[in-house]
């Protein structure tokens, strides 16, 4: 039968940070996606656009760091990445360093799929996915005050010389 | 970072990986996630892996790659593939994180060498289960 897992990243919060509510909040997103990708499964699907689905469920939760809920570089600035393997026949597809996609994982689907390549960036990677025709959101759509926050209290933990323990800003 | 990995009814597998990077990256600075074969990796020989952490270390040790080639050329099933990768190669180098893999065979192993990492699976039961920090997965129907 089939099978689907997922991940919202290694970067938990601190357990003294977690309360009840934003522990819901996360296994609710997370059963969410799964949701998703069961649906496409279920109905005898394939496997890549199961994956794809979870993906874009979590993608448009604020609560995970990747599309809506993407952190900040240095900059202020958003760059998100985003790969896709099938492994039928191991076609693959990548962006990296792009910010506009709704959806960064069906960049680099259409990437896969669209293009005689693996991987692009950048500005290359944002008209090639205008020419795609892929669904593009303001820059606001993506602004989470979490996310700012975090960013500040990031780069005044390095000024100051701090050493910062909180997981969910060291890593993806 | 977030990431699926699935076979479905017909046995074929496929990964997924998305993330916006870390909080305060140096602009340009790409992490695994992109990168086939570190963060993600998928085919349909031996497993499909998204891994989710310090993105320099899973480039280094080649995560995803490294656990399929275990299963390929060693024979050791997923989970003793992905844990050796996680907690034996990627850990002591300083490679804080994990990652969700299916195999060919249907199981499934989603090892992590840090605090946490929000996860989870389903079935063909249908029963979808998740998880945060080492604590038993809550299922919900």
């Amino acid at each position: 039968d089939f099978v689907l897992a997922i991940h919202g990243g290694a970067g938990t919060i601190l357990r003294s940070k977690m309360t009840p509510e934003r522990e819901a909040a996360y296994h609710a997103g997370l059963q969410r996606a799964l949701e998703a990708g069961r649906a496409v499964l279920a109905e005898g699907g394939a496997a890549l656009d199961a994956v794809t689905a979870a993906v874009m469920a979590l993608e448009n939760e604020p609560l995970f760091n990747a599309g809506r809920g993407a952190v900040y570089t240095s900059a202020g600035k958003q760059e998100m990445d985003a790969a896709v393997m099938d492994g039928r026949d191991r076609a693959a597809g990548a962006v990296a360093g792009v910010c506009g996609p709704r959806n960064p994982i069906l960049a680099a689907r259409a990437v896969m799929e669209k293009s005689d390549h693996v991987f692009l960036i950048g500005e290359s990677a944002l008209a090639f996915c205008r020419a795609q025709g892929l669904d593009f959101a303001e820059p606001d759509y993506f602004f989470t005050q979490q996310r700012w926050d975090a960013l500040q209290e990031t780069l005044a933990m390095r000024k100051s010389g701090a050493d910062d323990q909180d997981e969910s800003r060291k890593h993806g | 970072t977030v990431g699926a990995v699935a076979k479905d009814r017909h046995g074929n597998l496929a990964a997924a990986t998305s993330t916006g990077g870390m909080t305060a990256k140096m602009p340009g600075r790409v992490g695994d996630s992109p990168v086939i074969g570190a963060g993600t990796w998928a085919d349909n020989e031996t497993c499909a892996v998204s891994g989710t952490g310090h993105g320099e270390i899973f480039i280094r040790y080649a995560a995803g790659h490294e656990i399929a080639s275990l299963m390929r050329y060693a024979g050791r099933s997923l989970e003793e593939s992905a844990r050796t990768v996680v907690m034996d190669m990627l850990a002591p180098a300083g490679g804080s994180g994990g990652v969700i893999a299916v195999g060919r065979d249907g199981s499934v192993s989603l090892p992590f060498n840090c605090s946490g990492m929000y996860r989870g699976y389903v079935r063909g039961d249908n029963v979808l289960r998740t998880a945060i920090y080492d604590e038993p997965f809550r299922e919900t129907r």
